[in-house]
């Protein structure tokens, strides 16, 4: 369905489209979309009559090259924004429903570079977002380092977990080292940790985790929110050895992945994400043939 | 006969930070891409043979490398064909298969010959058909599904298939 961009909506308020609710659902989650941008904006845990207002969306960090504090730019080593606020990709997303008995999904078409498809199949207990961002443009000279990012109201304190190779939890708060008195002097690039497997958070009753497929930047800027980074395009050279920008050459890469989010009870979050992660590190290989060989064994 | 120490020669190589982290020039990186691709062929042969020698039948078995973006050209062509599922966790799984495939109507059946649900959506931002059916697959272990086009139904008949009027 075409959407129209919020921008016109919100000009003129009686014309508001009938909030006809898009939903996804299996046994065990419901997620809700905005009937006016496409984006995410609700998850439900039907087991535990669990339901968390997560807003989903990209955007993306104008790569530094260098300003009045430091000339250091973003580059293949250093992960530095020119600002603190990262851009949106898209305000809205033009949406499209399939509804099997098999599959429900929304495809959301954010821009010519990024789209998504939230998808549930039965059984599943995760919501899983499969994001497809690139060719990242840099027509406009501007380096581009996207994230996806969610927001919720949850009261985290400045905490967020994430993972070491899988195995070990480790707790991250905000603007501070545990082993030295921190000088933060990188607001954004400070405050990011390397998520192998997953990043969540939590205010105690409620986990919100985020399981990746491969390993990524990630952090949470601002109580209840989490971003991690996608993709990056850069034009100038980090100073660091590599000597020359994150630049593919030609139209650049598409890269496409997936992200699993599961929201839980604080105390039984842990099985469900472990299980989850093993299962997505693990993953099940297809293998096809046309059939009809000749027995391996000549009896 | 398969060989897997190409591969573990290039995921060896893979340990350096540089590739680990992407902290390379483009050509290395592209060279890193280039090692890690020679050495899945002699590694497929490898995994074809046990499947052969396992499952008790030689198959021309393929390996399609791109079902992240629904490319495989025998699932997309062939009237009918098998699909092995090998799940490496050491517990039972069900797993959603997706195969891109083309404007038909597949019959799925389990490894016992039991006709399983099955599904044909478009695939996102395309126009390719993807089948899909839930394996159930053993630890440490794999199970064979095989595909058969319905002869005769196209994905059109089926969606654009006019609705009886309804009586006035």
């Amino acid at each position: 369905s075409r959407i129209k961009p919020l921008s016109r909506i919100k000009s003129s308020p009686r014309i508001r489209p009938p909030s006809h609710i898009l939903t996804i659902q299996n046994e065990h989650i419901w997620a809700r979309f905005d009937s006016d941008t496409g984006l995410l904006v609700e998850i439900k845990n039907l087991d535990q009559d669990l339901l968390l207002p997560v807003r989903q969306a990209f955007y993306w960090y104008n790569a530094s090259i260098g300003n009045s504090l430091s000339t250091q730019a973003s580059g293949a080593y250093i992960f530095r924004p020119n600002q603190q606020e990262p851009l949106l990709v898209s305000h809205w997303a033009q949406t499209r429903l399939v509804k099997t008995a098999l599959v429900q999904e929304v495809h959301q078409n954010f821009s010519a570079w990024c789209s998504q498809v939230v998808r549930l199949y039965p059984g599943q207990r995760h919501l899983e977002l499969e994001w497809t961002v690139g060719p990242i443009p840099v027509g406009d000279n501007w380096g581009k380092e996207v994230i996806s990012r969610f927001d919720t109201p949850l009261e985290t304190k400045g905490l967020f977990f994430t993972d070491s190779n899988g195995r070990e939890i480790l707790e991250r708060r905000r603007n501070y080292r545990p082993t030295w008195e921190l000088n933060q002097t990188e607001p954004v690039a400070g405050n990011y940790y390397p998520v192998n497997s997953r990043i969540y958070i939590t205010d105690g009753n409620v986990q919100l985790t985020v399981l990746t497929d491969r390993s990524q930047g990630g952090s949470s800027l601002r109580d209840g929110s989490v971003e991690l980074m996608v993709h990056r395009r850069l034009l100038r050279d980090d100073e660091r050895g590599v000597g020359e920008p994150l630049l593919e050459e030609g139209l650049g890469l598409w890269v496409r992945g997936r992200h699993l989010v599961l929201l839980d009870k604080a105390r039984t979050a842990a099985v469900g994400h472990r299980l989850q992660a093993e299962k997505e590190l693990l993953a099940p290989q297809v293998v096809l043939a046309l059939g009809g060989g000749i027995p391996y064994h000549p009896k | 006969s398969g060989d897997s120490v190409p591969l573990n020669e290039a995921m060896a190589v893979l340990q350096h930070h540089d590739a680990v982290s992407g902290t390379s020039k483009q050509h290395v990186a592209n060279d890193y891409a280039r090692q890690l691709a020679a050495g899945w062929g002699p590694c497929e042969i490898l995994l074809s043979n046990a499947l052969a020698r396992f499952s008790g039948s030689k198959e021309e078995f393929v390996f399609c490398r791109s079902l992240n973006i629904s490319l495989c050209p025998l699932s997309q062509t062939a009237k009918s064909f098998q699909v092995t599922i090998y799940n490496p966790l050491g517990r039972k799984v069900d797993w959603m298969v997706r195969l891109p495939v083309s404007k038909h109507i597949f019959l799925v059946k389990d490894p016992s010959g039991t006709v399983v649900p099955s599904d044909v959506v478009v695939a996102p931002s395309s126009d390719r058909q993807e089948l899909l059916f839930s394996a159930s697959v053993p630890a440490l272990g794999f199970s064979v599904y095989s595909v058969t086009q319905v002869p005769g139904q196209s994905l059109q008949a089926l969606i654009y298939q006019p609705r009886a009027q309804k009586s006035s």
